[in-house]
């Protein structure tokens, strides 16, 4: 098992080589260091993990190493989620192009007001709640994405518990309680905006 | 000018206080390390930037450590925005009632596309792009929140900049280029999913 802080390192690595222009060919400790405001030696041991091999004062291959922890970090696997609460935040996510671009395919919606279920947001169909735990199963779901109110978050991390999921994308502002198998990711956008406001006012 | 990181720290220090169940009086800076996993001694550091000051043994007075923060921080003080872009994203933002509660108010949503312009989201006027500038230089506006497509982002961050907004909130998946004085936060909300998945793969 890699550490999770490591393999959060080598997610930006990967998006920093992908942004190079093609005939930059070899990037060094260095360079990779600056782009994530991190030392060369964190780098350095952070490539440790990987196989290919930097050349002394050449660097790293950069196609090589970006297609091999393309390969290590699974980003050409598909992956299935399903989205609970179909409402602002919910439709803005489910119908949301950017997803499918990265595999990752949001298969249904699900909700308990009658008046969302039967429809579609995009190409999504909204689904009873009481329909949840089969569809997961029926369909090697991995993740669950919580959009409903904080008030109802913990209901639904346990149903989605129940049914199976590995891992759990929570946007309520609520920290839930899952057992240690299942990851959960923690969105708190509005906090980017007062911290935002923070420094804005301290300027 | 308190460096950025700690203000991010003295937020969360000050959200965790926030949770602590009234009959709490006292909390130590291992306590508080804890909440955010870094070490007491950072937390020791931190608080040199407040004037609360703690009691050997005894830890900090969580009732006057939480008040001054919030004052250090100007929690208090009312934030307008403005927000451009009132798509699938900018009108899950635009409509949400937990800004209000932060005192962050989006006075108006702006747009090119003239099916929109002229309608309302929530209680936010949709206003056409040719207003913004003079819209932001007469309502003492403090943040611009960027929800366009990618394609279009630098050219309204410009305009933002050129309207005399401090800090710019942006959704797109670009970076944008701008002067020192102006801040800017960049949400990746789909980079919270690839590091979820690429955990969940890895258990
Ligand atoms: N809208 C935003 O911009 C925004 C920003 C940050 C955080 N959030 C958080 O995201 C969550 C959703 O916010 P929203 O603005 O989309 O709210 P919303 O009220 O528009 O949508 C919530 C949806 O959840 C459904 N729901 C309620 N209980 C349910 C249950 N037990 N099972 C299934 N569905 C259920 C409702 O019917 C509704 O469709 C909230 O927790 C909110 O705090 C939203
Ligand atoms: N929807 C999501 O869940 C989501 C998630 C992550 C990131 N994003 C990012 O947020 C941004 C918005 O996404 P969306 O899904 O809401 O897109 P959208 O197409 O639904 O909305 C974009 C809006 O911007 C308007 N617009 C385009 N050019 C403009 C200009 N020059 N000035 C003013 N308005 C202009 C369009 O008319 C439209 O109303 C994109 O950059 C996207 O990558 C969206």
């Amino acid at each position: 098992m890699i550490p999770w802080v490591v393999l959060e390192r080598l997610f930006l690595y990967y998006t920093y080589l992908e942004s190079l222009p093609p005939e930059v060919e070899w990037v060094s400790s260095q360079m990779l260091g600056d782009a994530l405001g991190i030392s060369g030696d964190l780098v350095r041991k952070d490539m440790t993990y990987c196989t290919t091999k930097g050349k002394p004062r050449q660097g790293y291959p950069v196609g090589q190493l970006r297609d091999h922890l393309r390969e290590m970090l699974k980003l050409d696997l598909p992956v299935n989620a399903v989205l609970v609460g179909a409402g602002r935040l919910g439709s803005a996510l489910a119908n949301y192009p950017g997803f499918r671009r990265h595999n990752m395919h949001i298969l249904a919606a699900f909700d308990v007001d009658p008046a969302k279920v039967g429809t579609h947001v995009g190409d999504v169909p909204v689904l009873p709640i009481t329909e949840l735990e089969s569809f997961v199963t029926r369909n090697d779901v991995c993740c669950g994405i919580i959009t409903v109110p904080a008030s109802s978050a913990q209901e639904v991390a346990d149903m989605l518990v129940r049914s199976g999921v590995r891992s759990i994308w929570n946007f309520a502002p609520v920290s839930l309680r899952v057992p240690h198998h299942v990851v959960v990711r923690n969105e708190n956008i509005i906090e980017g905006f007062i911290l935002l406001r923070i420094q804005a006012l301290e300027q």
